[in-house]
């Protein structure tokens, strides 16, 4: 058993009736090989951890593992929270979890927002890197997501019209080549995540790396107008960690067929 | 420590009277050394412990049994996961109280999940449900 309980207040607890004490050199670096080989990796990672700069969305993964360690508790887990930030799994993403053998949320690596395009077009750019997912899973789920605040100031009586692109093309001295995958429209008032489905262009990304150009996000008011996404209230690399964007994607082992995207 | 156990045994032979064939018996077997006699032992690995806490983010450890002390049955070449079980569920039936019940190969275990960070620092969260033991004996 993965030897882990949850006490009341949802933390951890150590395998109740197993000796704890301190390992000698050689039992260490027997565990870790036998953790390793368990786990399947050929090395320790070592994940390079800045908070804000690679938040690939912890406390939100730690939620489905939680959901997947045993539903009961998660439920407990979930009466406890009380921030409306908290990114909680939806039902939706519960249903995929059960189904999935793998789940993996992604560093955003674009480290510098260029909110300008040539055309004077507010947008935000978003990159994952999918290259490096093992042989033979395959995306049965995949998704974005943006925490948008309650905007007050000059536009707190107004509608956005907030557009996911796919990037297709990028060229040095024009706007690049985009496909819409969703608009939506959302009041100026409202507060919480915000969910885009991003299965099929996941998985174009995972057959083929070199059409993973990234992700587009863009906001106009009821008029038209063209602002920034911090003015319509979403939170970017610079806001609270747990409400920074991210992407998850829900593998399974390639029983999955999938047709190439056209 | 068969080696060193053949000695002793000759040793034995040498001094008992000749032609007297005794075979192994229970109270013989380990009897020389209670405390190092081949038991299994219940440990809780803390991934803090191993110094792991910055890339695994859950669970916090897990419960594993290993075994310590004059296990004489090392699995090798000749005698593979089969015969190693039957030959130690043989001595544990001649010596219940030394020598631990086999668990025998292949055993299947609990599906576990762990959640963890990657080179990339994105995060993982991998089910392992076909999980076998690959070594027989008494862990």
């Amino acid at each position: 058993a993965a030897g882990s309980h949850f006490s009341p207040d949802g933390t951890p607890e150590a395998h109740p009736g197993f000796v704890h004490r301190r390992l000698r050199t050689h039992e260490k670096r027997e565990m870790q090989k036998e953790i390793l080989s368990i786990l399947g990796l050929p090395h320790r990672p070592r994940p390079h951890l800045s908070h804000g700069k690679y938040n690939s969305a912890p406390l939100f993964m730690l939620d489905l593992y939680n959901t997947m360690s045993g539903e009961e508790k998660a439920d407990r887990l979930r009466s406890a929270r009380t921030t409306q930030s908290s990114p909680l799994a939806t039902f939706q993403e519960t249903a995929f979890l059960n189904d999935a053998d793998m789940v993996m949320s992604f560093v955003n690596l674009v480290e510098f927002d260029r909110e300008l395009s040539p055309q004077r077009r507010h947008h935000k750019e978003f990159k994952f890197n999918l290259s490096q997912i093992p042989e033979g899973e395959a995306v049965t789920a995949a998704e974005f997501r943006l925490y948008k605040e309650c905007v007050s100031g000059a536009f707190r009586n107004d509608s956005f019209l907030l557009r996911v692109y796919q990037v297709v093309k990028e060229h040095p001295d024009r706007e690049a080549d985009l496909f819409l995958l969703e608009s939506r429209r959302l009041w100026a008032t409202e507060e919480g995540w915000l969910e885009f489905d991003i299965t099929a262009t996941s998985n174009l990304w995972v057959m083929s790396p070199a059409h993973n150009l990234g992700l587009q996000v863009g906001v106009e008011t009821s008029s038209g107008q063209s602002i920034s996404c911090k003015e319509a209230g979403l939170i970017g690399r610079d806001g609270a960690l747990e409400k920074q964007p991210f992407m998850v994607a829900f593998f399974k082992v390639s029983e999955v067929h999938i047709r190439a995207a056209r | 420590s068969t080696g060193g156990k053949r000695r002793q045994q000759n040793r034995n032979r040498s001094s008992q009277p000749r032609g007297a064939s005794r075979g192994l018996g229970p109270a013989d077997y380990n009897s020389s050394d209670q405390k190092t006699a081949c038991r299994r032992h219940e440990l809780y690995v803390s991934f803090r412990e191993l110094g792991w806490q910055d890339w695994i983010i859950a669970p916090e450890g897990y419960a594993a049994n290993y075994c310590d002390g004059e296990c004489s049955f090392p699995l090798n070449a000749h005698m593979n996961a089969t015969n190693h079980a039957i030959v130690q569920t043989l001595v544990h039936l001649m010596n219940p109280e030394n020598v631990p019940k086999p668990c025998c190969a292949p055993t299947k275990l609990h599906a576990i999940s762990v959640l963890y960070f990657d080179d990339n620092s994105n995060v993982i969260l991998k089910k392992y449900k076909n999980m076998v033991v690959r070594a027989c004996g008494c862990h």
